[in-house]
């Protein structure tokens, strides 16, 4: 659907917190390193959008965001 | 299906519970019977027998508490988590927490979250299952509110608690209905929630077929505009018409609003207030882009029809009014957007003020200053001023075919 420009921010921030809850994504704080991925969720979002059967995109698209809302259980998905 | 790591299990086929404390959304009763109900479906499938304490130290404690409730996984509030459990365990191991921030309900049509359904999948949890893949398990990490009269748990439910604890002793490893609660609840079709599976049966059925896009005999459910473009809905799918990409999209309602993936009888946008409302059996929601505005579903019967009305259908905006019309049967009712209440001297024959539409509507919507309405394979392009009747056209002339 058409998107409010001004809540793509809002909605990664959204979508990082509920990586970290449900698909154990870890952030790179400080690396020596600089990362070749420059989508550290990208990976992350594929396994969330791959356990609900939505197209593995990587990307934070509309529908993978839609199912990140929906009210659910507060268990992990996958676990460490 | 999934288990935690290293599948942790009760090592015994008596297993104690104790609720701790309640929730002031449902009464004391029915909370217990709710859970003693969630206990059952598990109990049905397994050697496993729950057992009741009202005190002391049971193995799977039930609480409500809101927001930071001393373990570290604090609640967030109204929507989002509604609730977590523990693995088997010690201490907190098979623990249930139920977010109090959540309006809890023995219902399954009315705002909040219906306590036997999560109640029933937290269990699953404190029973060592983990969360399932499998759109219409009880263990699929997301709420699905479902009609709970005979509900059955999913065969994937049922392989995953027996890989863990077998079938039960004298039972087949087949699905059995839980004994409901003999209270009438309000009505709620079950297929609504979920297309892929009715709760008498274990296994998903199949939806029906997309239609062709110029089958000549394509009907309409529902259609709205939604910011600037037009969604079609018949059943579970969506033709979606866009001025910014050239071809009909294809579309499932559940890709846009999982927990509505049902089909509609009626919608339509109001735009000022950035808003679809969407209509099914006797309940409305109203959507805001991909959010379900909190609240809803609510009765029809909430926006002025009477008891008598069991369904809508079609429903269509007029922006320069401000009015609402919608149609049921031969008859049309007048609804004011702006006081949020039915006009007097409603319902009225359709046939009477709209001038050359002899017949029900099954569909309606407004676009530059037409109305169309939506009868069979044909719809009627009606002036929103005059309300006569301009044209009529095959239903499926907004495909290009």
């Amino acid at each position: 659907l058409p998107v409010i420009p001004e809540k793509e921010k809002e909605d990664m921030q959204f979508a990082q917190k509920y990586l970290e809850n449900f698909y154990d994504f870890k952030e790179e704080k400080s690396s020596l390193f600089k990362s070749k991925d420059l989508n550290p969720m990208s990976k992350k979002i594929q396994e969330m959008q791959s356990f609900f059967g939505l197209e593995v995109t990587g990307q934070l698209n509309s529908q993978t965001l839609n199912m990140m809302k929906q009210p659910r259980c507060g268990i992990p998905d996958v676990r460490s | 299906y999934s288990t935690f790591p290293l599948s942790p299990k009760w090592n015994k086929e008596d297993v104690t519970y104790r609720i701790l404390n309640y929730t002031p959304d449902m009464l004391q009763e029915d909370v217990e019977e709710a859970i003693a109900k969630a206990f059952q479906l598990w109990s049905s499938v397994t050697p496993l027998r729950f057992i009741r304490l009202h005190s002391g130290e049971a193995d799977i404690k039930i609480s409500f508490a809101s927001g930071f409730h001393g373990d570290f996984y604090s609640f967030d509030g109204p929507g989002g988590t509604l609730a977590h459990a523990y693995h088997p365990g010690k201490d907190i191991g098979g623990d249930a927490h139920f977010d109090e921030d959540e309006n809890w309900t023995k219902f399954t049509t009315y705002s909040g979250f219906n306590l036997f359904l999560v109640a029933a999948h937290e269990l699953g949890h404190s029973l060592g299952l983990g969360h399932s893949n499998v759109f219409g398990a009880l263990m699929y990490p997301i709420y699905m509110g479902k009609d709970t009269r005979d509900f059955r748990l999913h065969q994937d439910d049922i392989d995953g608690i027996q890989s863990l604890y077998g079938p039960p002793r004298e039972s087949p490893t087949k699905a059995l209905p839980s004994q409901e609660p003999t209270e009438k609840t309000p009505t709620v079709a079950p297929s609504e929630m979920s297309p892929h599976e009715e709760p008498t049966e274990t296994t998903p059925t199949k939806p029906p077929a997309r239609p062709e896009d110029c089958d000549p005999h394509l009907t309409f459910d529902a259609i709205t505009t939604l910011r600037g473009e037009i969604l079609f809905f018949k059943d579970s799918y969506v033709w979606r018409k866009s001025p910014y990409f050239r071809d009909i999209e294809h579309d499932t309602i559940s890709s846009f609003w999982p927990s509505l993936a049902g089909g509609f009888d009626a919608a339509y946008e109001v735009d000022k207030r950035d808003q679809v409302m969407f209509f099914k059996d006797d309940q409305y929601w109203a959507v805001n882009g991909y959010n379900i505005q909190p609240g809803f579903p609510k009765p029809i019967q909430s926006l002025g029809f009477p008891r008598n009305v069991r369904k809508i259908d079609a429903a269509v905006h007029d922006q320069s009014t401000k009015k609402t019309y919608f149609f049921v049967g031969h008859r049309y009712w007048s609804f004011n957007e702006n006081t949020q209440s039915m006009e007097r001297g409603y319902p009225r024959k359709i046939a009477a003020d709209f001038h050359g539409i002899y017949h029900t509507v099954d569909a309606a919507l407004q676009k530059n200053g037409h109305f169309y309405f939506f009868h069979g394979a044909k719809h009627y392009e009606v002036d929103v001023k005059t309300k006569k009747l301009i044209r009529t056209m095959k239903s499926n002339s907004w495909f290009d075919c």
